[in-house]
């Protein structure tokens, strides 16, 4: 039988509805359906819905890992080993209380682990207790972490850590700022300046698992006012699926390169496509 | 003012010379895509549909109306239902009573501003406020609240007071030693938690048994997707949440998922946070809040 809208049909609503569910952005989920649709229309198969099915859902599977795939994968392991002489600066930006400043507590202890010096830079200035907070998880890990007062200018803070850096060799330096919504043409405006004072090796958006179709309209924005060079998805294990991986890689075409699986230093793993995947169509 | 906010989703039914079933479905078909960009629950997209359909043809039609304006009326009516009522909820809390009101929630979700947002409304009620600081996971959790406690002027109790790093000894110790200075509001921090971390549930179920708040509060993300109403639903089954708080509503997000929590736990949302200041708290208006989900 030669494959048509009409066979098609239900079975891509079928999987539009399993994409939906699992928090991938309505007009994401329907960009990678119309793709499958396209992949598919005119091919000839066997007849019987399980030989459609398998052919839609392997050809779901090839659009999915395209779009999660992206190459190349920066990684900060790799990265802080080849920058001789200069710190690598990565900067951290994203929503409130998505999880920046625990993924940088986390990040460091990941670096620490495979030998790389690291120093933190508390350029949130602003949110309550930011700065006890990064200095508790400075002193767990045995790093030094940069911070001015409350309301100082969070550019100079991270000025002074890369300058510290330089000063004491310290390979990485990780820049975490104030949670802030994309619509604050001010707070967007702040990042900017963080970002020409010190200009960051990476920029890196953090998202937590949870969050629905804002994904798109939350990286959209930061990409254009910041720039955003990779992602890191955290509150994987609230039994997020993660849609919102797919929505953000697929709309800036940048890779999501670790997931943040729990509240410990140790809960941070590479991200990996077939993990999302399987989630998807589970 | 419905008109201008339902326009976006419904401009080809305004636009319609009059509405058959054809007419209907394309006006269903925007809908649903403005509750799911909105992030309301898949399946309870779909049953909304449903009641639309049922309902949107079959009902009379008054004198002076047009068809057009009961589809509308429907669709309206369909949404608010769903948020209890369009009646702005009631959020007097009684005084003299030491009424305390314990917030939970996910990481991250904003209960720690929440708290202090809830603190300065009450206080300028003229209600004597408190605060305790059930959280002793979160680096610097207390040093929050404090801040935020001092540029209100409301005492805070906390692991320092309570001599104690144990949120359920803290909780206990904290609700007491305010409702015995005869304060009427004592509002109740807790860590952030989600359901798959089976220890801190069962320890939310503990403190909720064990300190008894007059009111449980479930303070929820406006970005969050379809997993709010698992979430709710599990939140709802540990300790009976009686109130909603939809933070963060600033922003782009639409808080479609607080429809789900709202089904899940026959709550009402109370409050929004629309800032990160402590002054950035609105009592809920579901009229406002359905315009805004329909984009
Ligand atoms: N379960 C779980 N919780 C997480 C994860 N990552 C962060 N959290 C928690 O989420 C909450 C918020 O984390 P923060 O690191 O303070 O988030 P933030 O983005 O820095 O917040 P702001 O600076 O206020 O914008 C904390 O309770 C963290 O422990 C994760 O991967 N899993
Ligand atoms: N823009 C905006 N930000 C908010 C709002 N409510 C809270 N926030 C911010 O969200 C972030 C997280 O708030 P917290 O109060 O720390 O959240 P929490 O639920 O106590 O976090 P945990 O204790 O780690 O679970 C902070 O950056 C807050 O300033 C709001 O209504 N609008
Ligand atoms: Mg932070
Ligand atoms: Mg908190």
């Amino acid at each position: 039988v030669e494959l048509n809208e009409k066979n098609l049909e239900p079975l891509l609503n079928e999987l539009l509805f399993k994409l939906l569910e699992s928090d991938v952005a309505l007009s994401v989920a329907e960009e990678v359906i119309d793709e499958v649709k396209n992949d598919l229309l005119g091919k000839r198969v066997e007849r019987g819905r399980e030989k459609i099915e398998v052919l839609v859902r392997d050809s779901l599977k090839k659009a999915l890992m395209a779009m999660l795939d992206k190459k190349p994968r920066p990684d900060l392991i790799s990265l802080a080993k080849a920058a001789k002489g200069d710190p690598l600066v990565v900067l951290f930006l994203g929503p409130n209380g998505h999880g920046k400043t625990t993924t940088i507590a986390k990040l460091a202890y990941h670096l620490l682990k495979n030998g790389i010096s690291v120093v933190l830079a508390c350029s949130d200035t602003f949110r309550a207790g930011a700065e006890e907070q990064l200095e508790i998880h400075a002193k767990r890990l045995g790093v030094k972490v940069i911070k001015h007062r409350y309301g100082a200018d969070p550019a100079a803070v991270a000025y002074d850590a890369v300058i510290h850096a330089k000063s004491k060799g310290i390979s990485v330096v990780l820049i975490d700022t104030a949670g802030r919504m994309q619509t604050n043409k001010n707070l967007m405006e702040e990042l900017r300046k963080i970002a020409r004072v010190v200009k960051p090796d990476l920029k890196i958006l953090v998202v937590d698992a949870l969050t629905g179709n804002d994904a798109v309209e939350q990286a959209t924005v930061f990409d254009r006012e910041v720039g955003v060079d990779a992602i890191i998805l955290t509150k994987a294990d609230a039994d997020a699926r993660g849609g919102a991986a797919l929505s953000i890689s697929k709309v800036l075409n940048k890779p999501v390169i670790y997931i943040g699986t729990g509240q410990a230093y140790e809960d941070l793993l590479p991200f990996d496509p077939e993990w999302f995947i399987k989630r998807v169509l589970a | 003012r419905l008109r201008e906010s339902l326009t976006s989703a419904l401009r080809d039914l305004l636009k319609a010379p009059f509405v058959d079933k054809r007419v209907l479905e394309e006006t269903i078909r925007s809908i649903q895509r403005a509750l799911l960009i909105a992030d309301v629950n898949v399946h309870l997209v779909l049953s909304i549909s449903n009641r639309i359909r049922e309902r949107a043809l079959k009902e009379s039609v008054p004198p002076g109306f047009s068809r057009k304006e009961v589809v509308l009326r429907v669709i309206y009516e369909e949404l608010v239902k769903l948020l209890g009522g369009e009646e702005p909820p009631d959020i007097s809390i009684p005084t003299g009573k030491g009424y305390a009101l314990m917030l939970v929630g996910i990481q991250g979700s904003g209960k720690t501003t929440t708290a202090a947002k809830l603190a300065w409304f009450y206080k300028r009620k003229g209600l004597k406020t408190a605060l305790v600081c059930a959280d002793t996971y979160r680096p610097g959790a207390y040093e929050q609240l404090a801040q935020l406690a001092d540029k209100i002027n409301v005492p805070i109790y906390g692991y320092k007071e309570a001599g104690s790093k144990d949120p359920l000894k803290i909780s206990i110790k904290g609700v007491k030693f305010f409702k015995e200075k005869g304060y009427d509001l004592i509002i109740v921090d807790t860590a952030g938690r989600h359901k798959d971390e089976k220890s801190l549930m069962n320890e939310i179920m503990e403190i909720n048994e064990k300190v008894r708040p007059d009111e449980v509060m479930l303070v929820i993300d406006a970005t969050i997707g379809q997993q709010a109403k698992t979430q709710a639903e599990a939140f709802h089954k540990a300790v009976k949440v009686g109130s909603i708080f939809i933070t963060k509503l600033d922003g782009t997000a639409k808080g479609g998922g607080a429809l789900s929590a709202v089904a899940v736990t026959g709550a009402k949302v109370k409050f929004i946070g629309v800032g990160e200041k402590i002054e950035d708290i609105e009592p809920f208006n579901p009229p406002n809040f359905v315009s805004r989900l329909l984009g």
